[in-house]
């Protein structure tokens, strides 16, 4: 099932410019990818679809982050990554 | 309130970049 957001031309601005190595801090690193990513969540959460693939390819692609980055770096609650409230 | 959240079934699409 295609992802029905685009992400192939958003800004990851909010990302890249936040989240550097060598280090990667997890506290900015983690929040700079909830600030991109939570306006998605349903759609990211939905495992039928390609949409968390298709995020993480670019994000990486435009980071030029380690494969695996913010999974490996960003934990919450046992639920997931919270998302801050609207 | 419905608390947002990003999944750890998301956030593992980070692992895997040619998933199949």
């Amino acid at each position: 099932k295609p992802c029905p957001v685009d992400f192939e031309f958003m800004n990851y601005t909010i990302i890249t410019s936040r989240c550097k190595g060598p280090r990667y801090p997890a506290n900015l690193c983690c929040g700079a990818f909830k600030d991109f990513a939570c306006p998605y969540n349903d759609e990211l959460n939905d495992l039928s679809n390609e949409c968390s693939s298709t995020m993480f390819s670019y994000i990486n692609l435009y980071g030029n982050y380690p494969p695996g980055l913010f999974s490996s770096l960003c934990r919450d609650d046992k639920i997931g990554l919270i998302c801050p409230a609207l | 309130s419905n608390q947002r959240y990003i999944s750890y079934g998301a956030l593992s699409k980070n692992n895997v970049p040619c998933s199949r």
